[in-house]
C-alpha cells in the first residue's frame, strides 16, 4: 500500500542517514570550525620538497583511509550486504573512490580553493611534488562545483549512497537486485529533496561520466608514477590501494 | 576472489 511503501522509504532514508553519520569521518562541524586553517608558507614548501614517492605514498595513504570509511558505510546500508559477495565488491571496486571524491566536498572551502589534508586546509599547490598538476586541478573543479550545490549533510548521505549503489556498473551478477536496491535509494533521495524543496538540485547533480572520468584520471597518473618509480607501488603503497588501483 | 582479498576481508568483518 502507498502507506506502507512511504514507511520503507522513511525507514530507509533514516537507515542511510545514520550509515552515513557514523562513517564521515570527520564531521562537518569540525571542518567549518577549520575551515581557515591553512597550511603556513613553510609547511606548504616542506610538502613541495618532498620526493614524488613520498608524496604519493601519503595521498594514497589518505585515501585508503577514506576508503575504509566508505566500505563501513556500504556494510551498514540496508541491503548493501543482502547483494551477493561480487556484486558488494564490483560496487565497491567501482565507487569507492567516487564516494570519497563526493565527500571530499565537505572538506573543501570553495572561498580560498583549500583542501583539509593532514589536519590544515591545503591549496593545490601544496600536492605539487606528485606531478600530476591536472589530475589535482580537476579533483579541486569537482569539489569546487560541487560545493556550489550547497549540499546538507542528509543530501551527501544519499547522493553517496546512490553513487555507490549502481545497477550500471560492469560484471554485477544479480543486475535486477542492485536495480531495486538503487531505486529504493532514488525514491528515497527525491522523497527528501521534495520535503525540503531542493527539487532544483537535481538538475544540477554531476553526470555520472565526470567522476568516472576522474577515477580513471587517477588511475593512469598511478600508472605513469608506477613507469617512474618501478617497485614503489608494490613495498609502500597500503595493500587495500593496490588492490582497489594497481 | 583471490584478487580482492582485502576488500572480501573488510566486508566480512562484521559491523565494526
Amino acid at each position: 500500500s502507498p502507506t506502507s511503501a512511504g514507511v520503507e522509504i522513511e525507514h530507509l532514508t533514516q537507515n542511510v542517514l545514520k550509515s552515513y553519520r557514523e562513517t564521515c569521518q570527520l564531521r562537518a562541524e569540525d571542518l567549518q570550525l577549520r575551515r581557515w586553517d591553512t597550511f603556513s608558507r613553510e609547511e606548504v614548501c616542506a610538502y613541495q620538497r618532498k620526493p614524488m614517492e613520498e608524496m604519493w605514498q601519503r595521498c594514497a595513504g589518505r585515501i585508503t583511509e577514506a576508503i575504509q570509511y566508505v566500505v563501513e558505510f556500504a556494510k551498514r546500508l540496508r541491503g548493501f550486504m543482502d547483494l551477493c559477495q561480487n556484486d558488494q565488491i564490483v560496487l565497491l571496486k567501482a565507487g569507492a573512490m567516487e564516494v570519497v571524491l563526493v565527500r571530499m566536498c565537505r572538506a573543501f572551502n570553495a572561498d580560498n580553493r583549500t583542501v583539509f589534508f593532514e589536519g590544515k586546509y591545503a591549496g593545490a599547490e601544496l600536492f605539487r611534488s606528485l606531478g600530476c598538476h591536472e589530475l589535482i586541478s580537476s579533483i579541486f573543479d569537482f569539489a569546487q562545483s560541487l560545493c556550489a550545490l550547497h549540499f546538507s549533510e542528509s543530501e551527501v548521505a544519499l547522493f553517496s549512497a546512490l553513487v555507490l549503489v549502481n545497477a550500471n556498473r560492469p560484471w554485477l551478477q544479480d543486475q535486477a537486485k542492485v536495480a531495486r536496491l538503487q531505486g529504493h535509494l532514488d525514491v528515497a533521495f527525491r522523497v527528501l529533496l521534495r520535503r525540503t524543496r531542493r527539487e532544483g538540485l537535481l538538475a544540477r547533480l554531476p553526470p555520472p561520466g565526470r567522476l568516472r572520468a576522474l577515477c580513471s584520471q587517477h588511475v593512469e597518473q598511478l600508472q605513469a608514477f608506477r613507469r617512474l618509480h618501478p617497485g614503489v607501488l608494490h613495498a609502500a603503497f597500503p595493500p587495500l590501494y593496490r588492490e582497489l588501483f594497481a | 576472489q583471490e584478487k580482492h582479498r582485502i576488500l572480501h576481508k573488510l566486508l566480512q568483518n562484521g559491523n565494526s
